[in-house]
């Protein structure tokens, strides 16, 4: 009881607002469309006991278990991306051509542990 | 940072960030795909593995730019027209891809009909080897395609050169393709063949529609 913290609603596993602005990297000048998107990302604790709602796998129950019983040693799990879309992206290559091209895996839409 | 930038852009085909030396037009049929695609995954719909407007699978689409020249060689059976040799450096797909669709588009992006009533033939040649300079073998191209362009409309041409697009990436093999503008008419005063070709009225671009099975998950469900 003395390692038990009792976790916010706001501090779980869960998808949080990214907007990444292709000029923020520097890539303005090559990438014709989109400027920006929305990739969001995932952030937040996997407490004990994962609910579903946080998506934990079979290994991530198991080590929130663990790790109720000893918390230095097992650390709790990550809360990842567990299912991204993708976006299509038009862009001049290195060869001046006009590129449109579907790329996997660009926006978090949910995330787990 | 240089490191993961080079992981991401090596994903993307990229050897490096590229730096456009001039900003061409986005072609208005790429536009509308890239429209459209954006409506299609915000509904989830549709399969992002296959090109609709071509009917073929693939996940990039492609318009790669002319690097060819005029031909300034006479040739004997070739007066008053104009030649220009179009050369695709398709060495740009990568070797994971698969090449499912090319096609090439020539615009003739001046209206013909100040030509008078002339009427003009295109014919394009596929080049199977490389000649000596000014020396032009029939046995060193095959004919394509030969077309006639009518006067008034502003006129384009399209060819399916997926066959042989596809020998152009083995290295060594891209000899590129001729083009040959003739007139089959009587030109008006001050109207020449060469002024329909010379100038930039004469664009080329080959669409290429490819597939990276890696990077192209279907959404199609299994039945």
């Amino acid at each position: 009881a003395a390692y038990y913290l009792p976790v916010t609603p706001s501090n779980v596993c869960k998808p949080r607002r990214l907007y990444i602005d292709f000029k923020d990297v520097g890539w303005q000048d090559w990438i014709i469309a989109p400027q920006g998107y929305l990739a969001n990302y995932c952030h937040g604790e996997c407490p004990f006991p994962l609910s579903e709602s946080l998506n934990g796998t079979n290994h991530a129950i198991l080590q929130t278990l663990v790790h109720s019983f000893d918390p230095k040693g097992t650390p709790q799990p990550c809360c990842v991306p567990i299912k991204l879309s993708p976006i299509s992206m038009l862009y001049y290559d290195n060869n001046d051509n006009v590129v449109l091209r579907h790329y996997e895996d660009m926006v978090v839409d949910e995330c787990g542990c | 940072v240089d490191t993961q930038e080079k992981l991401i852009l090596s994903s993307m085909g990229l050897s490096s960030r590229p730096k456009p030396s001039h900003q061409a037009p986005v072609p208005s049929l790429l536009w509308r795909m890239f429209k459209k695609d954006g409506e299609r995954s915000s509904e989830s719909d549709g399969d992002p593995c296959v090109v609709s407007e071509y009917g073929v699978r693939g996940n990039i689409v492609r318009f790669i730019q002319d690097q060819g020249s005029l031909i300034s060689a006479p040739a004997v059976h070739c007066f008053n027209c104009v030649r220009k040799h179009l050369f695709f450096n398709v060495s740009v797909l990568e070797d994971v891809e698969q090449l499912s669709f090319a096609q090439l588009e020539m615009k003739f992006e001046q209206d013909l009909a100040h030509l008078g009533r002339s009427v003009f033939s295109v014919d394009l040649y596929g080049v199977r080897r490389t000649a000596l300079k000014g020396v032009t073998h029939e046995s060193s191209r095959r004919l394509l395609l030969s077309q006639s362009l009518g006067p008034g409309a502003y006129a384009s041409v399209h060819v399916n050169l997926t066959q042989l697009a596809e020998t152009w990436r083995t290295p060594g093999k891209n000899y590129g393709v001729q083009v040959e503008v003739h007139s089959s008419g009587e030109l008006e005063e001050h109207a020449s063949v060469g002024k329909v070709a010379r100038t930039p009225e004469l664009r080329a671009s080959l669409v290429a529609v490819s597939l990276n099975p890696l990077q192209c998950r279907s959404r199609r469900k299994r039945s």
